[in-house]
Protein backbone atom coordinates (compact mmCIF):
# COMPACT_ATOMS: atom_id res chain seq x y z
CA UNK A 1 0.00 0.00 0.00
CA UNK A 2 1.23 3.28 -1.04
CA UNK A 3 1.84 5.26 2.45
CA UNK A 4 1.67 9.49 1.92
CA UNK A 5 5.32 9.98 2.00
CA UNK A 6 6.64 6.97 0.41
CA UNK A 7 7.47 7.28 -3.46
CA UNK A 8 5.64 5.74 -5.84
CA UNK A 9 7.02 6.50 -9.15
CA UNK A 10 10.13 4.94 -10.11
CA UNK B 1 -0.38 6.07 -13.20
CA UNK B 2 -1.32 8.13 -16.42
CA UNK B 3 -0.12 7.92 -19.73
CA UNK B 4 3.08 10.14 -19.43
CA UNK B 5 4.28 8.13 -16.65
CA UNK B 6 3.72 4.92 -18.50
CA UNK B 7 5.72 6.58 -21.69
CA UNK B 8 8.36 8.00 -19.79
CA UNK B 9 8.86 4.46 -17.86
CA UNK B 10 8.82 2.58 -21.56
CA UNK B 11 11.13 5.04 -22.78
CA UNK B 12 13.47 4.80 -19.40
CA UNK B 13 13.24 0.95 -20.07
CA UNK B 14 13.69 0.77 -24.04
CA UNK B 15 17.12 3.23 -23.59
CA UNK B 16 18.30 0.45 -20.67
CA UNK B 17 17.20 -2.47 -23.59
CA UNK B 18 18.65 -0.47 -26.77
CA UNK B 19 22.20 0.23 -24.66
CA UNK B 20 22.18 -3.61 -23.33
CA UNK B 21 21.53 -4.89 -26.87
CA UNK B 22 24.27 -2.96 -28.54
CA UNK B 23 26.72 -4.33 -26.17
CA UNK B 24 25.71 -7.71 -26.18
CA UNK B 25 25.47 -7.90 -29.98
CA UNK B 26 28.29 -6.69 -31.53
CA UNK B 27 29.96 -6.89 -28.57
CA UNK B 28 31.38 -3.40 -28.30
CA UNK B 29 30.82 -0.35 -25.42
CA UNK B 30 32.81 1.84 -28.04
CA UNK B 31 30.97 5.27 -27.52
CA UNK B 32 29.66 4.31 -24.17
CA UNK B 33 30.70 6.29 -20.75
CA UNK B 34 31.07 3.64 -18.26
CA UNK B 35 31.35 6.33 -15.59
CA UNK B 36 27.98 7.20 -16.59
CA UNK B 37 26.88 3.48 -16.10
CA UNK B 38 28.29 3.16 -13.28
CA UNK B 39 26.53 6.46 -11.73
CA UNK B 40 23.11 5.23 -13.12
CA UNK B 41 23.91 1.54 -11.25
CA UNK B 42 24.51 3.57 -7.88
CA UNK B 43 21.12 6.15 -8.52
CA UNK B 44 19.17 2.38 -9.38
CA UNK B 45 20.60 0.97 -5.51
CA UNK B 46 19.84 3.80 -3.59
CA UNK B 47 16.56 4.64 -5.15
CA UNK B 48 15.26 1.28 -4.61
CA UNK B 49 16.04 0.63 -1.30
CA UNK B 50 12.54 0.37 -0.57
CA UNK B 51 12.18 -2.69 -2.88
CA UNK B 52 11.80 -5.61 0.16
CA UNK B 53 9.66 -3.26 2.23
CA UNK B 54 6.98 -0.74 0.68
CA UNK B 55 4.95 -2.60 -1.77
CA UNK B 56 3.94 -0.72 -4.15
CA UNK B 57 2.40 -3.06 -7.00
CA UNK B 58 3.48 -5.52 -9.40
CA UNK B 59 4.52 -3.20 -11.98
CA UNK B 60 6.45 -1.28 -9.91
CA UNK B 61 8.63 -4.06 -8.16
CA UNK B 62 9.01 -5.94 -11.53
CA UNK B 63 10.42 -2.47 -13.54
CA UNK B 64 12.64 -1.74 -10.44
CA UNK B 65 14.07 -5.64 -11.00
CA UNK B 66 14.91 -4.46 -14.27
CA UNK B 67 16.59 -1.56 -13.83
CA UNK B 68 18.47 -2.96 -10.90
CA UNK B 69 19.87 -6.08 -13.28
CA UNK B 70 20.30 -4.01 -16.77
CA UNK B 71 22.26 -1.19 -15.05
CA UNK B 72 24.60 -3.46 -13.48
CA UNK B 73 24.78 -6.09 -15.98
CA UNK B 74 25.95 -3.10 -18.65
CA UNK B 75 28.76 -1.90 -15.47
CA UNK B 76 30.07 -5.68 -15.84
CA UNK B 77 29.91 -6.02 -19.33
CA UNK B 78 31.95 -3.17 -19.73
CA UNK B 79 34.34 -3.87 -16.81
CA UNK B 80 34.75 -7.55 -16.90
CA UNK B 81 33.36 -8.75 -20.15
CA UNK B 82 36.81 -10.27 -22.40
CA UNK B 83 35.92 -8.72 -25.59
CA UNK B 84 33.43 -5.55 -24.45
CA UNK B 85 35.97 -4.33 -22.00
CA UNK B 86 38.23 -3.67 -24.84
CA UNK B 87 36.52 -1.41 -26.53
CA UNK B 88 36.00 0.40 -23.73
CA UNK B 89 38.02 3.50 -24.29
CA UNK B 90 38.66 4.82 -20.66
CA UNK B 91 41.63 7.28 -22.01
CA UNK B 92 38.79 9.21 -23.43
CA UNK B 93 36.17 8.89 -20.25
CA UNK B 94 37.56 10.60 -17.77
CA UNK B 95 35.04 12.59 -16.54
CA UNK B 96 36.03 12.85 -12.37
CA UNK B 97 32.64 12.03 -11.82
CA UNK B 98 33.09 10.82 -7.75
CA UNK B 99 33.24 14.64 -7.72
CA UNK B 100 29.51 14.02 -8.53
CA UNK B 101 28.55 12.20 -5.98
CA UNK B 102 29.64 13.92 -2.77
CA UNK B 103 27.83 17.46 -3.69
CA UNK B 104 25.32 15.24 -4.66
CA UNK B 105 25.20 13.67 -0.89
CA UNK B 106 25.98 16.94 1.08
CA UNK B 107 22.79 18.54 -1.27
CA UNK B 108 20.22 15.49 -0.25
CA UNK B 109 21.54 15.97 3.62
CA UNK B 110 20.45 19.53 3.47
CA UNK B 111 17.56 19.66 0.87
CA UNK B 112 15.66 16.73 1.69
CA UNK B 113 11.68 16.05 2.51
CA UNK B 114 12.14 13.98 5.30
CA UNK B 115 15.93 13.51 7.64
CA UNK B 116 15.84 9.39 7.10
CA UNK B 117 18.37 7.23 5.96
CA UNK B 118 15.67 6.08 2.97
CA UNK B 119 14.53 9.40 2.32
CA UNK B 120 17.98 11.11 1.99
CA UNK B 121 18.97 7.83 0.03
CA UNK B 122 16.05 8.22 -2.03
CA UNK B 123 16.94 12.41 -2.51
CA UNK B 124 20.67 11.67 -3.27
CA UNK B 125 19.44 9.08 -6.52
CA UNK B 126 17.41 11.83 -7.18
CA UNK B 127 19.73 14.74 -7.77
CA UNK B 128 22.58 12.11 -8.79
CA UNK B 129 20.40 11.09 -11.76
CA UNK B 130 19.95 14.61 -13.14
CA UNK B 131 24.15 14.52 -13.84
CA UNK B 132 24.60 11.11 -14.35
CA UNK B 133 24.52 11.78 -17.72
CA UNK B 134 27.82 14.22 -17.97
CA UNK B 135 30.33 12.23 -18.41
CA UNK B 136 28.52 10.01 -21.68
CA UNK B 137 27.54 14.05 -22.83
CA UNK B 138 31.40 15.06 -22.26
CA UNK B 139 32.55 11.50 -24.14
CA UNK B 140 30.01 12.44 -27.17
CA UNK B 141 31.63 15.26 -27.24
CA UNK B 142 35.18 14.38 -27.36
CA UNK B 143 34.77 11.35 -29.74
CA UNK B 144 32.68 13.28 -31.90
CA UNK B 145 31.69 10.18 -34.04
CA UNK B 146 28.32 9.56 -32.16
CA UNK B 147 27.21 5.62 -33.74
CA UNK B 148 23.26 6.42 -34.00
CA UNK B 149 22.35 3.44 -30.94
CA UNK B 150 24.70 5.70 -28.52
CA UNK B 151 22.88 8.75 -29.72
CA UNK B 152 19.43 6.74 -29.34
CA UNK B 153 20.28 5.39 -26.19
CA UNK B 154 20.94 9.59 -24.77
CA UNK B 155 17.78 10.55 -26.98
CA UNK B 156 15.71 7.91 -25.43
CA UNK B 157 17.21 8.51 -21.84
CA UNK B 158 16.12 12.71 -22.27
CA UNK B 159 12.70 11.96 -23.22
CA UNK B 160 11.85 9.93 -20.74
CA UNK B 161 12.52 12.36 -18.17
CA UNK B 162 11.08 14.72 -20.48
CA UNK B 163 7.65 12.53 -20.21
CA UNK B 164 8.08 12.64 -16.53
CA UNK B 165 8.04 16.26 -16.55
CA UNK B 166 4.46 15.95 -18.40
CA UNK B 167 3.42 13.42 -15.52
CA UNK B 168 4.30 15.57 -12.84
CA UNK B 169 2.39 18.44 -14.51
CA UNK B 170 -1.00 16.48 -15.04
CA UNK B 171 -0.31 14.74 -11.33
CA UNK B 172 0.00 18.12 -9.95
CA UNK B 173 -3.63 19.06 -11.60
CA UNK B 174 -5.25 15.52 -10.62
CA UNK B 175 -4.14 14.93 -7.77
CA UNK B 176 -4.92 17.38 -4.66
CA UNK B 177 -1.62 16.61 -2.23
CA UNK B 178 0.78 16.31 -5.01
CA UNK B 179 3.41 18.37 -4.28
CA UNK B 180 7.01 17.34 -4.67
CA UNK B 181 9.54 20.43 -5.49
CA UNK B 182 12.74 18.52 -5.00
CA UNK B 183 11.54 15.66 -7.57
CA UNK B 184 10.50 18.69 -10.05
CA UNK B 185 13.36 20.58 -9.72
CA UNK B 186 15.73 17.80 -10.08
CA UNK B 187 14.47 16.15 -13.18
CA UNK B 188 13.76 19.39 -14.62
CA UNK B 189 17.53 20.61 -14.14
CA UNK B 190 18.60 16.84 -15.79
CA UNK B 191 16.01 17.79 -18.78
CA UNK B 192 17.96 20.65 -19.45
CA UNK B 193 20.79 19.22 -19.49
CA UNK B 194 20.02 16.72 -22.36
CA UNK B 195 18.15 20.45 -24.17
CA UNK B 196 21.42 20.95 -26.41
CA UNK B 197 22.16 17.28 -27.32
CA UNK B 198 17.66 17.02 -28.35
CA UNK B 199 18.54 20.04 -30.31
CA UNK B 200 21.48 18.56 -32.36
CA UNK B 201 19.59 15.69 -32.63
CA UNK B 202 17.18 16.90 -34.18
CA UNK B 203 19.17 19.27 -36.28
CA UNK B 204 20.84 15.78 -37.52
CA UNK B 205 18.04 14.04 -38.56
CA UNK B 206 16.14 16.38 -39.85
CA UNK B 207 18.61 17.28 -42.48
CA UNK B 208 19.70 13.66 -42.76
CA UNK B 209 23.08 14.04 -41.85
CA UNK B 210 25.46 12.46 -38.99
CA UNK B 211 25.23 13.70 -35.47
CA UNK B 212 27.84 15.22 -34.86
CA UNK B 213 28.30 18.03 -31.52
CA UNK B 214 30.67 20.94 -31.57
CA UNK B 215 33.85 20.59 -29.48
Amino acid sequence: VVTGDSHDEL
Amino acid sequence: MNIFRLAGDMTHLASVLVLLLKIHTIKSCAGISLKTQELYALVFATRYLDLFTDYISLYNTLMKLIFLVSSFSIVWYIRHHKIVRRSYDKDQDTFRHYFLVLPCFLLALVINEKFTVKEIMWTFSLYLEAVAILPQLVLLQRTRNIDNLTGQYVFLLGAYRSLYILNWIYRYFTEPHYVHWITWISGLVQTLLYADFFYYYFQSWKNNVKLELPA
